[in-house]
């Protein structure tokens, strides 16, 4: 996505070979325009897949979800990894870890918004190592849903998710490719 | 706002006196229409004000706020509970306090997104004791920008939060202001 990437150049900051930082439009501070192209660019991506809802992670799946889900015109569930005041509920639970702290966290979703009736557009922020969407993925198999396919607004291709979910034959969309992050540049795989 | 009450009578679920759920379209489950229209009346209420951003929190309070920033055409800045990978700049932070659990937490927003010549729009979902809106005013404050005004989705007028925001002479727009929960049923503060 061309204005995702342009996005990427002049308001993403390299904090590592590892790590892009964009703060200033995505996970910190949110351009809502940026994201209504985003969801925009989803919803002609997966649209007639009959999709029927879109699940995503608390917090910056949020925002390009919500937005997906208007174009889309369905709702979005977010999974939760803490517990919150009112997700009391029967709860679909999964396991996702995290390399960088060492430490295996749970998220859930409250049975009641995801049946088998459902077919899953499953959307979030990043795909790095994958942890977060597999957990997504386990979830909404849990429920006995479709897993249609996953949206992604920015992959580093680099990292072991893209790949991961591929051998499992699931469909990602990354807006956008990272193939390096190396030498304080930022290199779309498209670039190559 | 009509439509909101509508929904929270047909879809909330009065969990106590003191608790409404309604986790099937804006806490857990997210109705992005009904977010667009939230947006919509904030965007309306706070029209000609100069409103040059919308700080919210995460989780909840993003999918609101970031339909008001697609209206307004502004940026949307969310305060951090936790740590994130990449909020390592310097930090406006406050302090607030949960009486449910008896704890004290900080919240924080990187000192990039918020200067002193902004006018910030503080948007949230819920409004009960006030404290989440107390340390976003703290945090707004400390930054030398203007608080304009709150915009609150759903605001529980029998606590106290609504009347200490109004006794600091903050204006605060609540889309629906909620009288009571006693007895099993919703009753708005228009109905009285
Ligand atoms: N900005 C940025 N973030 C990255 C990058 N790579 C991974 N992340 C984010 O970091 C978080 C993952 O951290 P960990 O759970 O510690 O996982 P990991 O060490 O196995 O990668 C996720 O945030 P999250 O769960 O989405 O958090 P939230 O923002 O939704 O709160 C993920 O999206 C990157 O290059 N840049
Ligand atoms: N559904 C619902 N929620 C209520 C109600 N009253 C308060 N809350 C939410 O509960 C959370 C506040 O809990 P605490 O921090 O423990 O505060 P408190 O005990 O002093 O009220 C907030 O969630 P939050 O920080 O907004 O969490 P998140 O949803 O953004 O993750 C607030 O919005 C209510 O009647 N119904």
């Amino acid at each position: 996505m061309r204005l995702l990437e342009e996005k990427i150049k002049t308001d993403g900051t390299i904090i590592s070979d590892q790590v892009l930082k964009v703060d200033s439009f995505l996970n910190h501070q949110i351009d809502p325009v940026l994201m209504k192209e985003i969801g925009k660019e989803f919803a002609l991506r997966f649209a007639n897949e009959g999709v029927t809802k879109i699940v995503t992670i608390e917090s910056s799946g949020i925002a390009p979800a919500v937005m997906a889900g208007l174009y889309m015109d369905i709702p979005v569930v977010f999974a939760r990894k803490r517990k919150s005041l009112t997700l009391i509920d029967d709860l679909l639970t999964a396991s996702v870890h995290s390399f960088t702290k060492n430490e295996t966290n749970e998220i859930s979703i409250s049975k009641k918004y995801i049946t088998e009736e459902d077919r899953i557009l499953i959307i979030d922020d990043f795909l790095a190592n994958g942890q977060a969407a597999l957990g997504l993925v386990d979830i909404v198999q849990q429920s006995g849903a479709a897993v249609i396919g996953i949206g992604i607004v920015i992959e580093k291709s680099f990292q072991q998710g893209a790949e991961i979910l591929a051998s499992q034959g699931i469909r990602v969309e990354s807006l956008a490719r990272i193939a390096s992050l190396a030498e304080g540049k930022v290199e779309f795989l498209n670039e190559k």
